[in-house]
């Protein structure tokens, strides 16, 4: 059955830290895994720097190489997975 | 595949590793078991070989850390990064840290191991019946002393199998009480508790004392997780409290209301209207296995691999019956060679004939030489854990399988089962390695009864042990036997008249003369010289009802003692005769 009022939706303590935009958390994975430096993802030409980083990622973890932050590599970035870099030391 | 710059790798191939903590998410004898078989997994197809130590510096350090852990590569909390680790060489380098925000299991949920009752150790049973009543989590009813128990079988009215869940009430992990229960209240820092605490550590670990004062006498341990322990939110461990009021209505169970993700959470008082304390239900959570098979590929050079199938892809996925993919196999074979198949994993010492070290940090081992030496010995490891309820037909292989007086045995990591083809019982099990031959090791590779002294012979790695009923002889090298190094293990035992046994390895067979345990001349020979048409890498050779059987994989080969393939047919409805 349907709810008799809306849900109320709550902000949890402990979980302000989330709320990252999509580009913000594309951007920090992204270097933290190594497809792109830290100078990179704060260019001016960002733009042109996200996809070439995305398109880097896309290509490791078999996605398909769009460039774009679309719904499977979003979907990826946040898959639970292992710490270790996957490009460099 | 991809190894780390500079093809980092072990100079060694008998390496080391040890356990520093463990997470109160699952029993001590379920993390080391899933770390020995993350190193299994490795051993089996190189010449490496993995001995847990329990002091000292060991290649492989292993530890469980939250956020930031000492090594400058925080943590992140529930989900998102779980591990990681370190390729090898010295200090740091090699060792595997995994995330305690995660929620560790064997992958398929919540895995509450019992202690003492009747059920030997066995895991709980959800859900199960109760005076009419199912539940799904361990219960106080029918107990006036408070201590959580759960059944072990569906239905404890029918089977009357149960055993107590974990608890700070029954016991503790580390510290420095030998795994004495809290006493509550006590006091610390002036301060009278009556429930285990952080309070006074940074690292987010609950713990008690286990006299009535800690600042008196400083006595201590860490309290296990309750089943209903929550994981992440704001109190990480505490176990839900039910009921509980949320925006003043009343939940007797885990809800995802207020949340748009749709995670389960509870509160961890009667009110989070009031007090704001909550955290995630414990949900499948990840297996420490697969996890930490993945790890141990870092600690051993590898490095990620994009074929998505493989241990070494970065992302988390359950998998149910794992097998080591060709990618990852060329791997790490690129680094350390194929080896002659999988090399001895020394088995865990034997509980009783050695100290137990103190445990001081969340669970770990003695950091020094004193304490080792005050260590008093922890009770002596509880008897394996046996889950009656595990059901032999559900294994697709086993590590041996061999008759013993007339009962067929079927091995598999620490348990087996029996079926005998005289009586029509069926399929009886699951029994206790540990508890019917005392100081085997978990994993078996092969093992016969001698026909004529009615001695059983195990095998594992190149090791050997003679049981003549409970007393032991071993384990020995199978060097002893007078079979060389291109043995790597022992696949199966055919028992032939005259005191003569077929040892099979490879794609090769030697044969013992058991009385005075030594091949003889002319021995290897060539499996396929002989036996044609079984497969040459066969999982287990025993010999049944007069014929020789060669299983790999779901199917087995019978031959006829004229060196006839008579029948092809499934290991688990043939020789198991499951329905």
């Amino acid at each position: 059955p349907l709810q008799a009022q809306p849900r109320a939706v709550v902000t949890f303590p402990g979980e302000l830290v989330r709320g990252l935009s999509d580009v913000e958390l594309a951007e920090s994975y992204l270097v933290r895994f190594g497809y792109a430096t830290e100078g990179e993802a704060r260019t001016s030409s960002k733009h042109v720097s996200l996809a070439k980083a995305l398109r880097k990622m896309q290509k490791q973890l078999g996605l398909e190489e769009t460039g774009q932050l679309d719904a499977s590599t979003l979907e990826a970035m946040q898959a639970p997975r292992c710490g270790v870099p996957d490009v460099g030391r | 595949f991809l190894t780390f710059e500079g093809d980092l790798k072990w100079d060694h191939t008998d390496l080391t590793y040890r356990v520093m903590n463990y997470s109160p998410d699952l029993d001590r004898a379920i993390i080391d078991d899933a770390f020995m078989r993350a190193f299994k997994v490795w051993s089996d197809v190189t010449p490496l070989t993995f001995t847990q130590i329990y002091s000292g510096e060991a290649d492989i350090m292993i530890m469980f850390g939250t956020q930031e852990h000492g090594d400058g590569y925080p943590f992140d909390g529930k989900d998102g990064l779980l591990a990681h680790a370190f390729p090898p060489g010295r200090g740091v380098q090699g060792d595997a840290h995994f995330d305690d925000d995660e929620f560790w299991t064997l992958g398929t949920g919540l895995v509450v191991k019992t202690r003492y009752g009747n059920a030997n150790g066995a895991d709980c049973h959800f859900p199960f019946v109760f005076e009419g009543r199912s539940y799904s989590r361990c219960i106080t009813e029918g107990r006036t002393d408070g201590l959580p128990w759960c059944a072990t079988t569906a239905s404890y009215d029918a089977d009357k199998t149960y055993g107590f869940c974990p608890s700070e009430l029954l016991y503790t992990q580390g510290g420095n009480s030998d795994g004495s229960p809290c006493v509550f209240p006590f006091v610390f820092g002036g301060v009278s508790y009556d429930a285990c605490t952080t309070d006074g550590r940074s690292d987010g670990y609950r713990w008690c004392a286990t006299t009535a004062s800690f600042d008196q006498d400083k006595k201590y341990g860490f309290c296990p997780n309750r089943d209903t322990a929550v994981v992440g939110g704001n109190s990480q461990g505490d176990p839900c409290v039910f009921p509980f009021t949320f925006l003043g209505e009343s939940y007797s169970t885990c809800t995802s209301a207020g949340r748009q993700d749709g995670k389960l959470w509870c509160a961890t008082t009667g009110s989070y209207d009031a007090d704001k304390k909550w955290g995630f239900c414990p949900d499948r959570g990840y297996s420490i296995f697969l996890v930490a098979a993945h790890e141990f590929g870092h600690s051993l050079g590898l490095d990620h691999s994009s074929v998505r199938e493989a241990l070494m892809y970065p992302m988390y996925r359950y998998v149910e019956d794992f097998q080591l993919h060709a990618d990852d196999v060329r791997g790490i074979q690129y680094l350390y060679g194929r080896g002659s198949g999988p090399e001895p994993t020394a088995p865990a010492p034997v509980p009783t004939q050695e100290p137990q070290p103190v445990p001081t940090e969340a669970g770990s081992a003695s950091t020094t030489e004193e304490e080792e030496e005050e260590g008093t010995p922890e009770p002596t490891a509880e008897p394996s854990p046996v889950d009656p309820s595990r059901d032999a037909c559900m294994e697709n292989k086993f590590d041996a399988i061999t008759e013993i007086n007339g009962e067929l045995h079927f091995f598999k990591n620490g348990k087996y089962w029996t079926r005998s083809s005289v009586w029509k019982s069926g399929i009886q099990g699951a029994f206790s390695i540990a508890d019917t031959w005392p100081g085997l090791p978990a994993v078996i590779d092969a093992a016969f009864q001698d026909v004529l002294t009615k001695r059983v012979f195990f095998f594992a790695g190149r090791h050997f042990w003679v049981f003549s009923g409970k007393s032991l002889l071993g384990p020995r090298g199978i060097e002893k036997l007078g079979i060389g190094k291109e043995a790597g293990r022992i696949a199966g035992a055919l028992q032939r008249g005259r005191g003569k046994v077929l040892l099979f390895s490879g794609e090769n067979y030697w044969r013992l003369d058991v009385k005075v345990q030594r091949v003889d001349k002319g021995y290897p020979r060539a499996t396929d010289d002989v036996f044609t048409g079984v497969p040459l890498d066969a999982r287990n050779v025993f010999l049944y009802q007069d014929k020789y059987h060669f299983c790999q994989g779901h199917f087995c080969w019978r031959m006829t003692p004229r060196y006839q393939v008579d029948r092809v047919g499934y290991l688990k409805y043939d020789i198991l005769q499951c329905p």
